[in-house]
């Protein structure tokens, strides 16, 4: 890792796995 | 002039690339169910691509965001990492970007060959199972920027899309004890260099 990096990350979380199988049940 | 519109073009194309690589990483590993994706051609190969609305557009604000840092070749690595239920790493996609100097970049460069080059990564994700041991159920994933200087400064260029806020992660959440190291594949061109390698926790549980 080079000096004076740093790391960033969206504050979001992406959709789980749950909800994205209850949507598709829901089709 | 021509160098900068260059690197405008290497930001389409790399992040085209990552969206395409980010989709069969979740296809591949089994992060999402195989019945949200979706065959296409892409680099003249097939990929698994998902159809899910949300999904999708997550990984598009994600990649929306981090357009401008490898513009500026600011992105020193941007890594998919795939986590357990209590969201401790268990893979690490790790795409280290380097691009030369920009004195480099001349009209005779190539942007065809690159396309080529990036075939061969998409083919190495496509096999990776076969190198990686299976994860436990219930996985998610996130995005990670390694950024060449401060974070601080390149927060303000992330944050290009409203209501998508970026923040610093914290190294002891993203980082792996002793992880396995798989090397994936290296391609050099004329604009762009970038190497694929997966760091695999030892233990999955």
């Amino acid at each position: 890792k080079s000096a004076g990096a740093h790391i960033l990350k969206p504050l979001m979380s992406p959709p789980n796995r749950e909800e994205i199988l209850t949507t598709l049940l829901e089709l | 002039d021509i160098a900068l519109l260059f690197l405008s073009v290497v930001a389409d194309i790399l992040c085209e690339f990552l969206e395409v690589a980010i989709h069969l990483i979740l296809y591949v590993r089994e992060v999402y169910p195989s019945g949200i994706f979706q065959k296409r051609k892409k680099y003249n190969v097939p990929v698994q691509m998902s159809c899910h609305p949300e999904l999708n557009q997550y990984i598009q604000d994600t990649l929306q965001c981090v357009k401008p840092l490898i513009e500026k070749n600011e992105a020193e690595k941007v890594v998919v990492v795939i986590m357990d239920k209590e969201h401790h790493p268990v893979e690490r996609f790790v795409f280290e970007i380097s691009q030369p100097p920009l004195l480099s970049i001349s009209s005779e460069t190539l942007l065809s060959h690159v396309e080529q080059l990036l075939r061969a990564v998409i083919l190495k994700i496509s096999v990776c199972d076969a190198v990686l041991d299976n994860n436990p159920p219930g996985c998610t994933f996130t995005v990670l920027v390694y950024t060449r200087e401060s974070a601080t400064r390149n927060m303000e260029k992330v944050q290009v899309i409203k209501d998508f806020p970026w923040i610093v992660a914290d190294e002891q959440e993203v980082l792996m004890q002793e992880p396995r190291l798989i090397p994936l594949k290296t391609m050099t061109s004329d604009i762009v260099k970038m190497q694929l390698y997966v760091e695999e926790r030892a233990h999955k549980g």
